[in-house]
């Protein structure tokens, strides 16, 4: 789920 | 980053500008819904408070401000300085009827129960019905000025571009958020009836009540 949780869309 | 992102951050930057700029040209936010308006200034905030934790670049860092800095005006702009021009009579959606159940669903479906990940999952599911007191405001009044109707066209065209930008990413990356896009399909699909009006119509764009 790390990944989900770095947002880097605006 | 890939060109349908760009292009829908670009798009939506427009709505903002727009937006922002028909206001204060014209010095009066007729036709506009106040409701929505703040609704958006809530989505930046919840979802840009990591602009204090983390760097992704200087393009998202500068973006970010850009929409809060402008959300904030034009919601001051409303509320405070052309509040004379205000359509208070028929801006009146029930937001708490958005904000209650959105807030109950960010806790129940999120990727991760943390303060930021929840406040992030919120600011995706208001994102995505934030339009829907000024989709009221305009099928209330019957009629949309034609450079709100710009604006709106812009809005639901960021968001759909975003769908073409998680195909991409989906094929080349690998990288989906499920959240993200059911949120995206459910805004982008809120816009249809507008975008059908917006396109057949042309100037003028009535949405019958």
């Amino acid at each position: 789920a790390d990944e989900a949780s770095t947002h880097d869309e605006l | 980053m890939n060109i349908f992102r760009l292009a829908g951050d670009l798009s939506h930057l427009a709505a903002i500008i727009i937006l922002l700029l028909k206001i204060w040209k014209t010095r009066s936010c007729a036709g506009i819904s106040g409701k929505s308006q703040i609704l958006f200034a809530l989505v930046f905030t919840t979802r840009y408070l990591d602009l204090l934790t983390s760097f992704i670049s200087l393009y998202n860092t500068c973006m970010k401000i850009i929409y809060i800095g402008c959300a904030y005006a034009t919601v001051h702009l409303i509320y405070m300085k052309f509040k004379a021009t205000y359509d208070g009579n028929h801006d009146t959606f029930r937001i708490e009827f958005l904000i209650v159940p959105v807030g109950g669903l960010s806790f129940l479906v999120n990727h991760d129960f943390s303060p930021l990940e929840i406040l992030w999952t919120f600011s995706i599911y208001l994102e995505s019905v934030a339009i829907l007191p000024q989709l009221f405001l305009i099928s209330k009044t019957g009629e949309a000025e034609t450079i709100t109707t710009h604006y709106l066209f812009c809005l639901g065209v960021y968001r759909a571009l975003y769908l073409f930008n998680w195909i991409w990413r989906f094929y080349f990356e690998g990288f989906f958020d499920m959240i993200a896009i059911v949120a995206g399909v459910v805004q982008t699909i809120l816009y249809c009836d507008f975008f059908y009006l917006y396109v057949t119509k042309g100037e003028k764009v009535a949405i019958p009540s």
